[in-house]
């Protein structure tokens, strides 16, 4: 089984 | 004063088909050195990034920086009433709260302008690390298209793996499996069709087919697309956007996060 990650686990906020 | 012009106006029609179901609502940065824009999906899978450079507009004057908040959908439905021959216009006073777009055709004497209004967005800024990546793959961009329309008849997913001199699409579901392979090519008769692979590791990533099916929706503005991944980081997919004569204008990127082994 697969999970979706967020692109906010990867990039940062400014 | 915000005034940028675009003969090939269709340029920027392609650019909002190829956004505007993936993003509701997002910023253009206008500065001297072009538009910008970088917004995330609402689920916050995905991200967008496009870029305009200055020097690709037929005419362009940014006195100082301006942030242009909108509905994307609104702007795509106001571009639809441009022709594809028209050339574009985009007019915006420093502090004012709505964006007029002149449309011209060609050779006639029509010129029609429409106004969309301007929204004040919370937008949140990500910084995406400059790093290499472990896979660089270019490829025709139909294909590329293809490919995804065709998985997602079997699957939600599609697993990317690479190895040698090759790249594997593979899907499966509950009615069987499929997979696309893709070599290599070694001619460069015609660039726009080959197919080159530049790899530093083998990797094996899934992703969502959903979304790399709203990225294709970038097809139009460039024969050729190029998908860069590495373990463990969002796929980039990136479509170079060039004018007719192939002077380079900038680029729409769509980062992907990955699906992962839970």
């Amino acid at each position: 089984k697969k999970v979706q990650m967020r692109i906010s686990d990867y990039f940062k906020c400014e | 004063m915000f005034e940028a012009k675009l003969i090939q106006g269709a340029i920027l029609k392609k650019i909002l088909d190829a956004i505007k179901d993936l993003v509701n609502e997002a910023s253009w940065d206008c500065s001297s050195q072009g538009m910008s824009l970088q917004a995330m999906d609402t689920s916050h899978v995905s991200l967008v990034a496009v870029q305009m450079k200055a020097d690709g507009f037929d005419k362009y004057r940014c006195d100082r920086s301006v942030t242009l908040g909108m509905n994307l959908s609104s702007l795509s439905k106001i571009l639809k009433c441009a022709g594809n021959d028209d050339t574009i216009t985009l007019k915006a006073p420093d502090d004012g709260d709505k964006i007029t777009l002149v449309f011209e055709a060609k050779n006639e004497s029509e010129t029609s302008e429409y106004e969309v209004k301007l929204m004040n967005l919370d937008s949140e800024y990500l910084g995406i690390p400059d790093t290499p990546y472990s896979v660089n793959v270019k490829m025709p961009s139909h294909k590329f298209q293809r490919i995804c329309r065709d998985l997602q008849q079997i699957g939600d997913a599609v697993t990317i793996s690479c190895a040698k001199d090759s790249i594997r699409f593979a899907a499966k579901g509950d009615l069987g499996s499929g997979t696309v392979n893709l070599c290599q090519t070694a001619s460069a008769d015609k660039p726009e069709d080959s197919v080159s692979i530049s790899m530093q590791e083998p990797i094996i990533q899934s992703f969502a087919l959903k979304y790399l099916n709203h990225f294709a929706k970038a097809t139009p503005l460039s024969p050729q697309v190029s998908l860069s991944l590495s373990p463990d980081v969002p796929l980039v997919v990136e479509y170079s956007i060039t004018d007719d004569d192939g002077s380079d204008f900038g680029y729409i990127r769509y980062y992907l996060a990955p699906k992962i082994d839970e």
